[in-house]
């Protein structure tokens, strides 16, 4: 089988500021996570490897980059999924983790669950050893501003294009 | 929020989904990232799933495990790519995107709104885009 990768940064209105950003940044995942393929890794390597390239980039929401809750803290999700076995790992409202995503596989591979949230999500990262970042560290100073700025059906209508905001 | 979909030289499936939220959202909310056949599927028989967008409209619709379910019927990833996103914009006014590869290695990248980013490498090639069409 000839390997492939496909990458998303996002689907949304990307602001201009960020649009070379982003594509500079998904190709890079592209091209890392392919050369992890041709080397012979998984398929379960090479998205977790893509996206957490994605995640340490602060242009993309996700990990370095995430925005800020109604609290102004940052609640982080992510899953994983190995189409061999079906397996799943995924984690929601996780605070100071840089790679969600490879929580998300310790969930598949180190527990008989499909999801953790919140607080025991971030036991369970402590229990692996998992460094703890602070919030400063994941949040652009741009997304603080925007924080202060933003209503929030204003932004679900203007990033989405649509009119309908959360239930 | 950012994700990918791979197959690799054996021809097994893979994909994984990231998100921050979206900025000023409700302390405790989840959206479709995290949920099993919103956020992503993969599945070895069928294909792989990385979705993007309004998240309360791709959990309506379970996006990501409709686009499988269309591949299921014998669409192309592209064909069950863009039905799936326009069942989720007619029935809950919801707008996003989706990566999608199948089992035999065809691939696309969709979306409904505005712009989405995103790139592939396949052999020496790599493919890229940013607005519809591209």
């Amino acid at each position: 089988m000839k390997p492939i990768i496909v990458i998303h940064g996002g689907a949304w209105a990307i602001p201009e500021r960020l649009v070379e950003g982003s594509m500079t940044g998904v190709k890079r995942a592209a091209r890392e996570g392919f050369a992890l393929l041709e080397s012979g890794a998984s398929a379960v390597d090479a998205v977790e490897a893509a996206v957490r390239i994605l995640e340490d980039d602060p242009v993309f929401d996700a990990g370095h980059g995430a925005v800020l809750n109604a609290d102004g803290d940052v609640e982080l999700d992510a899953i994983i999924m190995d189409g061999k076995t079906l397996a799943a790992g995924a984690i929601c409202c996780v605070k100071n983790v840089s790679n969600p995503v490879t929580l998300a596989r310790s969930v598949m591979e180190k527990t008989d669950h499909v999801m953790l949230s919140g607080a025991g999500a971030n036991q369970f990262a402590a229990s692996l050893g998992i460094e703890e970042v602070s919030t400063e560290e994941l949040v652009t100073q741009h997304a603080r501003e925007e924080w202060g700025q933003y209503k929030y059906s204003d932004a679900v209508s203007n990033l989405f294009n649509m009119e309908a905001a959360h239930d | 929020t950012v994700g990918a979909v791979a197959i690799d030289a054996e021809g097994n499936l893979a994909c994984a989904t990231s998100t921050g939220g979206i900025t000023n959202k409700m302390v405790g909310r989840v959206g479709d990232t995290p949920v099993i056949g919103s956020g992503g599927y993969a599945d070895n028989q069928v294909g792989a799933v990385s979705t993007t967008g309004h998240g309360e409209s791709i959990l309506k619709v379970t996006l990501a495990r409709l686009i499988i379910y269309h591949m299921e019927q014998g669409a192309s990833p592209g064909k069950a790519a863009d039905k799936a996103l326009l069942h989720m914009q007619e029935r809950v006014a919801g707008c996003g995107g989706a990566i999608v590869i199948s089992a035999q290695g065809e691939w696309t990248a969709k979306f409904t709104t505005k712009q989405m980013a995103w790139a592939s490498m396949e052999g020496g090639t790599l493919c890229y885009g940013l607005n519809p069409g591209e």
